[in-house]
């Protein structure tokens, strides 16, 4: 049964779609059997694999409304990629109102019914703390945090890391810190290295060795609709992404 | 009376936060008279200006939950500068049905009592189009929105727009785009200009002419507590913001 993977940040800008496209595109290329949900109502992973953003009738939205799972999914050019996408009626779902907990367990129950038919899920979060974040961090399995070695991204930390230990007591027992993948990463600046040694202080073994240097290629991939190993293999992204996704399934292996 | 500028883009990460505490500042250091509203549950405005992070019992979540603004009110290191900070209880505040339109004008209601003390109010926004952002446009004459020269950043202008426009219609019909603002601005790659000629091309004579480059001072100042001119004067950050600023002044002297 698949392995459901939440990429989260509430941080805006920090590399959530990036991360999620070209990890689980990467994870596909590697020829595990891959679903990528589009959870954020910008709908930056659908329109990132060039799929147009979907009304209430289809995508995410319909997810979670009680359409079933396997109705939504559309084929990606990757043959072992499938994604359910995203589009603006999602922020209808935002409710303000989280100590109803009953909302949050449509995506987890939504995706039992077809986990089956996946090695790995791979969650696109928005940058908030809301309801479709709390969902993915429900119905998870693990959580990996993309972080740019700046400032204001470390601030957040604390923040995501009591959510998780919130979650982890309320709605779901099992949900845990993948770790942090530092992205953009330009560490040969001094504030790049002391927020690096910063957060490898304060998450021992947590922060993934491999990290994401920042790379043009990286940013202009979604306007060509494709993966960055589709856009442009030989790129340091492209690499990195790769670099990343095997060493995650080596820590998997060793767990 | 004040005029109220929001700045906002519901994409995570263009540079709200820099924008918001950097023209705030910049507006103060040419002897204007000006409050900082951070209205992002984050408190990035609060935090990069060395501030705490309030509870519910002072910031913008008593702002718009009754207290009087002048209560609320901090003075900065600049004299002519003043803040109302930010907490992440201000997440309490986001409604989903935004239909209830009573709910969008608490800002505008609070503002109100205190806008006769400054010459302007700069808002700074969360990355989202929803309760918080809503009640920033109702309450503003003019909307100002950051973007980097990215393709995802692009994507979500037309959305920002609509609702621009959706407001208009309904709660504020007075607001106005002030205009987009090119930040972290790398114009010499393709993609830079590629993008900011389309962003030019779609918004004709609404995109300010000056541009924020790229500049690792901007990222390091928040960690100072300071706003770029008190933290690198001569730096490109600091200079760029000044011009933005003197651009901006002089664009609301000819209308
Ligand atoms: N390593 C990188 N090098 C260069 N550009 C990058 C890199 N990673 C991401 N980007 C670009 O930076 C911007 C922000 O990344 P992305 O949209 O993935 O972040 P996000 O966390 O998903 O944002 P949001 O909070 O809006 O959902 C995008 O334009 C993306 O193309
Ligand atoms: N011109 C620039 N040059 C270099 N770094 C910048 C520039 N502008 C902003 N930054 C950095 O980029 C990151 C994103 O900027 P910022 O936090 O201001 O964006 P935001 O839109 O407010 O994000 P959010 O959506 O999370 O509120 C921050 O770490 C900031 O310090
Ligand atoms: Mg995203
Ligand atoms: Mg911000």
């Amino acid at each position: 049964t698949a392995r459901i993977v939440v990429i989260a940040n509430q941080k805006g800008g920090v590399g959530k779609t990036t991360t999620s496209i070209n990890f689980a595109a990467s994870l596909a290329i590697l020829e595990h059997m891959v679903l990528l949900v589009d959870l954020d109502p910008q709908g930056h992973s659908t329109t990132g694999l060039g799929f147009e953003k979907p009304n209430d009738q289809a995508g995410a939205y319909a997810l979670l409304t009680g359409t079933p799972a396997e109705a939504l999914v559309l084929n990606t050019e990757i043959a072992t990629l499938q994604i359910i996408p995203a589009g603006k009626d999602l922020a209808r779902l935002e409710f303000s109102d989280l100590t109803d907990e009953s909302q949050l367990y449509n995506l987890k129950n939504a995706l039992n019914q077809i986990k089956e038919n996946y090695d790995y899920i791979v969650i696109d979060s928005p940058p908030a703390l809301g309801t479709m974040t709390l969902n993915a961090f429900t119905a998870a399995d693990e959580l990996i945090v993309p972080m740019p070695c700046e400032f204001l991204a470390m601030d957040g930390l604390v923040e995501l890391v009591d959510t998780l230990n919130a979650v982890q007591k309320q709605s779901n027992p099992s949900l845990q810190l993948g770790g942090i993948l530092l992205t953009m990463a330009e560490e040969r600046t001094n504030l790049g290295s002391a927020v690096a040694n910063e957060v490898r202080k304060s998450f021992p073994g947590k922060v993934f060795k491999t990290s994401i240097p920042r790379n043009i290629r990286l940013a202009e991939a979604p306007s060509h609709g494709k993966p960055i190993a589709f856009y442009d293999l030989k790129s340091k992204g492209a690499q990195a992404y790769i670099y990343f996704t095997k060493e995650w399934l080596r820590r998997k292996k060793n767990e």
